[in-house]
């Protein structure tokens, strides 16, 4: 996966990412992808909560699935979710679910949508939840709010927080986050984040928009043979695009 | 073929991705229905390809290894109940998905703790 925040010249906010997901679960040979990538697709769709039949969120989901990987709710926040890998991996936390030892600690991606389902959450108690909260799995929480400089990276282990990356830190315009954690160097086969970076350095704080990021977005390696979906997200308005990738061979397979 | 050399360059003219294969539909939940009844009319419409993945999903194993038939079978019949665990409203949402489309209650829960168990 790959997830960026950012704002433009402005001060506008923006959200977006990749979903990269099916890896090492066969390979599709008639149509050179992932096979569930491939099964993957014809099931996003995008989800309009409604109650009292106001809008209260939106979301892009896989049907079947009831938690939030992508999510935005209008002039207040935005969450995407990046995996990640760890040695004390959500294996642990699964055990301790299963036989009732600990069942104090939140599911990553139902935790995600807590916390749309609350009426008073804004950009800044997103990230108080997301960061306090002992959780199943290590995670990256992508979060962003309607204002200048409201975007963070939220670096989770099972039990605390290793890191707030916030947008501002050292002028940055926009924060990228893979699978990796922001202060390490990916593995040399599987570094998005060099090129992702590379070109919204090029794209620039001016040309900030979905056209941009959706660009960035289709740039290989950031575009991968896993990527099933981009969505673009604008965080004062609430407007929600969302795309099928595909990528075109040759590409990378991860 | 898959792994041919390509040139890096930071795409220019992505977009808007050409519709006929890009489109995502948008769908409504009503969060004032019981949470058992909110997924129903999206779960009917993608029942097919819903099941075609968790079948695939389950003959993928079998094909990795026939000895995995018995932790399928450990998921159809017991990670159902796991679903009464889970905080609401979710394992009520999921009940109801399972219900709407006749697949397993434990391949549901499955697939909603996917991310977790991925990371195994």
């Amino acid at each position: 996966c790959t997830s960026i925040v950012g704002e433009d010249s402005k001060g506008n906010m923006y959200h977006a990412r990749n979903l990269d997901f099916g890896l090492f679960l066969g390979w599709d040979v008639q149509n050179d992808t992932w096979m569930v990538s491939q099964l993957l697709r014809p099931l996003i769709i995008n989800v309009n909560y409604t109650k009292g039949g106001q809008l209260q969120y939106k979301t892009v989901t896989f049907v079947g699935f009831v938690g939030v990987i992508t999510g935005i709710k209008p002039n207040s926040f935005s969450i995407s979710i990046n995996e990640r890998f760890g040695a004390n991996g959500g294996y642990i936390g699964l055990f301790e679910w299963f036989l009732n030892i600990n069942r104090n600690q939140a599911w990553t991606t139902f935790l995600a949508r807590d916390v749309f389902e609350n009426d008073n959450m804004d950009f800044d108690g997103v990230i108080k939840t997301l960061t306090n909260t002992p959780i199943i799995a290590p995670v990256y929480y992508i979060v962003a709010g309607p204002e200048k400089l409201q975007g963070a990276v939220v670096t989770r282990d099972r039990a605390k927080t290793v890191d707030v990356w916030t947008l501002g830190t050292n002028d940055t315009w926009f924060l990228a986050e893979t699978n990796y954690d922001h202060w390490k160097k990916p593995l040399i086969v599987d570094d998005r984040i060099t090129p992702c970076n590379r070109c919204m350095n090029k794209l620039g704080h001016e040309k900030m928009s979905f056209e941009g990021l959706f660009n960035v977005l289709s740039s290989k390696p950031v575009l991968n043979k896993l990527t099933v979906y981009t969505a673009l997200m604008e965080l004062k308005t609430g407007k929600l695009e969302t795309y099928i990738q595909y990528c075109p061979t040759p590409c990378d397979p991860f | 073929s898959v792994l041919a050399k390509y040139e890096e360059i930071c795409e220019q003219a992505k977009y808007p991705p050409d519709p006929k294969t890009s489109f995502v539909p948008t769908y409504v939940v009503n969060l004032d229905l019981p949470p058992s009844q909110r997924w129903v009319e999206i779960s009917k419409i993608y029942q097919k390809p819903l099941a075609a993945l968790v079948t695939y999903i389950k003959e993928f194993a079998l094909e990795f290894s026939p000895k995995l038939q018995k932790i399928i079978d450990l998921i159809d019949n017991k990670l159902g109940k796991l679903a009464d665990s889970l905080p609401a409203p979710y394992g009520e949402e999921i009940k109801g998905i399972a219900n709407a489309t006749n697949i397993e209650l434990g391949e549901l829960v499955l697939y909603n703790i996917f991310y977790e168990v991925f990371t195994l």
